[in-house]
């Protein structure tokens, strides 16, 4: 179960790590 | 990444990370930045969660292993999300700054290391519940030489079942978790092996059994007993040394 939360956790992150990511792209 | 659920979160990010790389790399004087204050904000509230989670997952675990691989995995994303903080504050006073650049790589980079250090780290610790329940069945094929009664028998199999039972389940989920086909093959080869050498142990022990009562035949009663028992661990010990790869070359 702890497991799982933290796979959420890193999911949550990734997620909004990909939306900065795509912000900061040259000519986005 | 050597499991799907990793392999899922992480590698379409990790492409991502090269590209702004590569991109920011050949236009080190081009363009000015996007303000990046909203992302990166989402960002450290993201970090500041995982790092929460991160801990509780830590002081909830008696993993001595994982205890003390998981706290410099959280590290590194925590200093990667102040160096995201930096970048971004740096580029809002100059959207060309050449440092705020190297900062917002090297905090990508640290985010998604991180991250992936974190992730692998939980995988081994699960990996190891599993061979603890490999190891558990061992032990209890140690013991089939003191099965001498069917009464004994009658108890060593309500006992073995379940754990066998469990080590099955665990190693199969396991097997379609990976991402290496053919640490998968091997997986599945030395599974079925151990599905069928399962009923062979036991009506070996039993044949041991009555050549023990008659006295007739003991000695290749035995020997065939100990050659399954033996045939069975070998795989288990197989199960477990595959279970621990994550690469292709080992």
């Amino acid at each position: 179960q702890s497991g799982q939360m933290l796979l959420d956790a890193a999911r949550g992150l990734i997620g909004a790590f990909s939306d900065l990511l795509r912000v900061a792209e040259p000519g986005s | 990444f050597h499991t799907k659920i990793i392999e899922s979160i992480l590698e379409p990010v990790a492409q991502q990370v090269s590209r702004l790389v590569i991109l920011h790399e050949e236009a080190e004087d081009g363009n000015a930045m996007p303000d990046l204050a909203q992302p990166v904000r989402v960002v450290k509230l993201a970090v500041d969660n995982l790092v929460k989670v991160g801990y509780e997952t830590i002081n909830g675990s008696d993993d001595q292993i994982l205890k003390q691989d998981m706290p410099p995995a959280l590290r590194r994303v925590e200093e990667a999300s102040l160096f995201l903080l930096d970048a971004s504050a740096m580029l809002r006073t100059d959207p060309y700054s050449g440092p705020a650049r190297k900062k917002l790589i090297e905090g990508s980079r640290g985010i998604l290391q991180g991250t992936s250090a974190l992730l692998l780290a939980s995988d081994e610790s699960e990996v190891r519940k599993i061979i603890r329940v490999c190891k558990s069945v061992l032990e209890y094929l140690a013991i089939t030489e003191v099965v001498d009664r069917m009464d004994d028998l009658v108890t060593f199999v309500k006992n073995l079942s379940p754990v066998l039972t469990k080590m099955t389940k665990e190693v199969d989920n396991r097997e379609k978790e990976l991402t290496h086909q053919v640490h998968r093959d091997m997986l599945i080869r030395s599974l079925d092996q151990v599905k069928v050498l399962t009923p062979v142990l036991i009506s070996g022990i039993k044949i041991y059994i009555t050549a023990n009562q008659s006295g007739q035949g003991l000695k290749e009663a035995q020997n065939s007993r100990d050659y399954t028992v033996r045939k069975m661990s070998d795989e288990i010990h197989e199960i477990i040394r595959v279970l621990q790869l994550t690469t292709y070359d080992e």
